[in-house]
């Protein structure tokens, strides 16, 4: 079993498209222009041929983001599946962040993303964005529906689980609509685990 | 059904960096 399961001919589909977005901070213009698609891809061996191909995340410069998201679905608040969504976020600051490997924790994200890995609740599961600071890098998976908080806990929990963080390292869930409205630097969370 | 698979299963098809 094992051996046809590694056969190179066939390919592993995966649940879903997925695309992968760049985005670059280039001031003289605009935010959405500074976003890029990357490229797509439905399989498990197309996903290392991508992954495999691109910069790491922790050789990112400053202000670089990677975003990925099922195929139909814009990293972007104003899209239809994000309007009442919210994030979960894992935020790594100079301090806290010390001896965390970005590279490894984004590669889990990825993978329990397109593995399907929040099981039932991955139906709600938009997308995951690393976003690369020199004042500490952060990790989002993205939900599409903030209202539903059992489903939010769950996820929330099992990227917590598979980040392999501690207990005493919270993550915070933010909806989109309080993040837009924010004052200061951050937005109000609606669960901290 | 839904096509899940779980880290190592993903993971052994990691092509050989090294």
């Amino acid at each position: 079993v094992e051996k046809l399961e590694l056969d190179p001919l066939i390919k592993h589909p995966l649940q879903n498209r997925w695309c992968l977005w760049f985005f670059k901070n280039d001031k003289s213009k605009d935010w959405a222009d500074n976003l890029r698609q990357i490229t797509s891809f439905d399989t498990v061996e197309d996903f290392w041929a991508v992954y495999n191909h691109i910069q790491s995340a922790g050789k990112l410069a400053s202000g670089c983001d990677y975003n990925l998201f099922k195929d139909d679905i814009k990293p972007m608040w104003e899209d239809e599946r994000n309007k009442t969504g919210g994030r979960w976020l894992a935020s790594f600051d100079k301090r806290g962040g010390k001896g965390i490997d970005v590279d490894k924790l984004w590669l889990e994200t990825v993978l329990c993303l397109i593995g399907e890995g929040f099981d039932e609740e991955s139906d709600v599961v938009n997308g995951c964005v690393v976003n690369v600071r020199g004042k500490g890098n952060k990790l989002s998976v993205w939900i599409g529906d903030y209202k539903r908080d059992e489903v939010v806990l769950k996820i929330g929990r099992r990227f917590k689980e598979r980040l392999g963080l501690p207990p005493r390292f919270q993550i915070a869930f933010e909806a989109h609509q309080d993040t837009i409205v924010k004052r200061g630097s951050s937005a109000k969370s609606r669960f901290t685990i | 059904g839904k096509k899940q698979y779980d880290r190592t299963f993903l993971l052994q098809f990691q092509p050989d960096c090294t």
